[in-house]
Formats: structure tokens, sequence, C-alpha cells
């Protein structure tokens, strides 16, 4: 009896230490946030509070990329006809979805959630502006915009990240709108682009913007999980080249935005880059735990989220050949592609 | 998911957009 009581004791002892350091970190974030909700009410400017690098590797170690997967692979079961009224409900109630503006408003024609979640609009839901030059790609809320500084961008107010780690380190060619004429690097070989020196990183976005008298600017919309997730082409442009960066699959809601400084560069994601008629111009698509897959509907080359994958590189992969020269044209409004569940 | 546009334009370009506003596919984002 005695010697069961100490196994049991000792067996015990790193929940109750697991539980009483996670109920410790949680109070304490509680009362930080508390603080600064009254510095605030004080008028007093709080800075954000960002995540400590063990508390990013913490969050990185944790298995995104395959929760994500698991994910989708749920998603994809066929759900009985019986079920998925009372499913999808449930979704459109949790995340305040409008039907009416889906092309099919039949609930029991969708077979799975990730189905669902890709499901289409109709044509007139969403009128395209003819007035303005660029126009939202997608549905979500805009989290933050404007010119982009000493590159680098934030993603949340007072919260940046690198551009030259976010877009990659330039890519030889001179079809691409960098022109640089570095060296040609092997396709995957791409080491993080923090690599580059201090100084070109000021020269990377001067080379970014093509034309005397320009800047460069930036736009960043967070898709909520009842957001229509198809994006569509936000200007006239043509894609010459995508970049492929497989990557971590951390939560991209704006809080999280807010706490990890350098978030969409851990995170998996694609880079499309090409010109408009004002020069360079780029469209990224984050993804992120619930959403590990991103199509480009004109590139059945991209596979995104797949299980092996090594850390900090990247694919490159060109759409301009010897028999296109031109790259992929995309009109204002045209569908570029989508975001999968998993 | 996120979306992130990054692209150069002339100094006069404009955001017609508030931080925080919610936005729908199809609304003009900015212009000249």
């Amino acid at each position: 009896f005695h010697t069961a009581a100490t196994r049991t004791l000792f067996r015990l002892r790193p929940f109750y230490f697991l539980v009483a350091t996670g109920g410790g970190y949680v109070g304490y974030r509680q009362y930080e946030k508390y603080r600064d909700r009254e510095l605030e009410r004080l008028g007093l400017e709080v800075p954000p509070r960002l995540a400590g690098e063990w508390e990013v590797a913490l969050y990185k170690s944790v298995p995104t990329r395959l929760l994500s997967r698991a994910w989708g692979r749920l998603n994809q079961v066929e759900l009985p006809t019986w079920l998925r009224k009372p499913v999808y409900s449930l979704y459109i109630w949790t995340f305040g979805v409008n039907m009416k503006e889906a092309a099919v408003e039949d609930l029991d024609h969708y077979r799975n959630l990730s189905e669902f979640f890709s499901r289409k609009l109709k044509p007139q839901a969403r009128p395209v502006c003819g007035l303005h030059s660029v126009i939202s790609p997608s549905d979500g809320k805009i989290l933050n915009f404007g010119q982009v500084q000493n590159c680098e961008v934030e993603q949340v107010k007072g919260v940046t990240y690198s551009l030259e780690s976010f877009l990659g380190p330039r890519t030889p060619g001179d079809e691409l709108p960098f022109g640089s004429q570095e060296p040609a690097r092997e396709a995957g070989q791409g080491e993080p682009a923090g690599a580059a020196q201090a100084p070109a990183h000021c020269s990377f976005q001067n080379q970014l913007v093509t034309k005397e008298g320009n800047e460069l600017y930036h736009c960043v919309i967070y898709l909520a999980p009842g957001d229509y997730h198809c994006f569509h082409s936000p200007t006239d442009w043509r894609v010459a080249h995508r970049r492929h960066f497989p990557g971590s699959l951390m939560s991209v809601n704006p809080g999280i935005a807010r706490w990890i400084k350098e978030l969409f560069c851990h995170n998996e994601r694609v880079v499309l880059t090409g010109d408009w008629k004002h020069g360079f111009f780029s469209l990224t698509a984050v993804g992120a735990t619930n959403v590990g897959s991103i199509r480009i509907y004109f590139d059945r080359e991209l596979h995104t989220n797949s299980p092996m994958y090594s850390k900090g590189s990247y694919n490159d992969f060109s759409y301009i050949s010897h028999s296109n020269k031109e790259g992929i044209p995309m009109r204002k409004g045209e569908h570029l592609g989508e975001f999968n569940l998993g | 998911s996120t979306i992130v546009l990054i692209f150069e334009a002339p100094k006069d370009f404009n955001f017609h957009l508030k931080p925080g506003q919610k936005i729908r596919f199809g609304e003009a984002l900015g212009s000249l």
C-alpha cells in the first residue's frame, strides 16, 4: 500500500507540475492584458507585447502541420446526408456565414466540410470595382496597410517582419521583376533570406522598385474561418514567378499576429511575383493551422502542406518559358486560387 | 489564413481603407 501510494504520487507529480506552470503562465498573461487595458484606459500608448524566443520556439514545436493534415483528412470524410445540415448549420452559426451569397445554398449539396469551406459565391454577390486600380483579392479584415519603410513590413500596427525574409532573396534571371543578375540558385537550395547582410537589406527594397519616384506599398488581409476562402486577382498584372515556402502553420489570427513578430515569415506561404502597369507586384497567400493548403488554379505543380520538407527551404517556379515569354496574364477580379482545409 | 499584397506604385497612390475594417472581394483597396 505504501509503495503504491508513493508510485501514484510520483506519477501524478508531472501532471500537477504541468497544471501549475500552465495555470501560472495563463494567469500571468491575463494579468498583463488587464494591466495593458488599464494603461490604454488612462490614454497611455501600450507597446505591443511580443512573444519571447522561448514562447515562439515552444509554439513552433507544436506539430501544426501534422494537426493541419489530420484536420484536413477529417474534413474529407463524406458526411451522411442527414448529418450535413446540422454540421454545416453549426459552422454557419459559429462563424456567421452568409449562405444567401453562396452559389449553391442547399447544404445537402456539400459532401463534406472541405467542400463547404471551398464554396463559391454567386457571381453577382461581389461586384468588382471598376473605378480603382487595386481591389481586395478576398473577403476578410484589413490588418494593416501603407508604405513599406526600411525593408520592414507591419503585420499589425507596431509589429513588423522583414521584407526580404518574407519574399526570399532576389532570384536570378532577367524575367523576374527583381531584376538581379546574380548567378542562378538551384530551386530549393535557398537559405533563409535573413542571411543577407544589413546593407543589402535596404537595397533589397530599392531593387523591387523599378521606376524612379515610385514607393513600395503593402496590405495585409486576414480571412476569418467563416469568410469566403477563394481569392482573386487584385489588379491587371502578369504573374512571372512563384516561390513556395514550406513552413509552420501557426494561427494567423490578429491576436497572434500582434504577439509573434515575423509570424508570416515562419508560416507556409506561396509568393506570386510579377508586374503591373506601375512596376513590381506580388500577392502572397499565407497558410494557417486549419487552412494549411493553398491552391493556385493555373499552377498544377504546386503542392503545399506536404509531410516532407526541409526547414528554411523554398521552391522556385517560373511561369516564363521559351514558349511563354509573358508569364500568366491576370485580369482584375479573375479567379486566382483558394485556401483549403488541412 | 492571410493574403499579403506588396507592390510598387507612384507616391500619390492612396489606400481607401481603415485598419481593422471588414472588406469583401471586389471592393476598392486603393488607387492613384
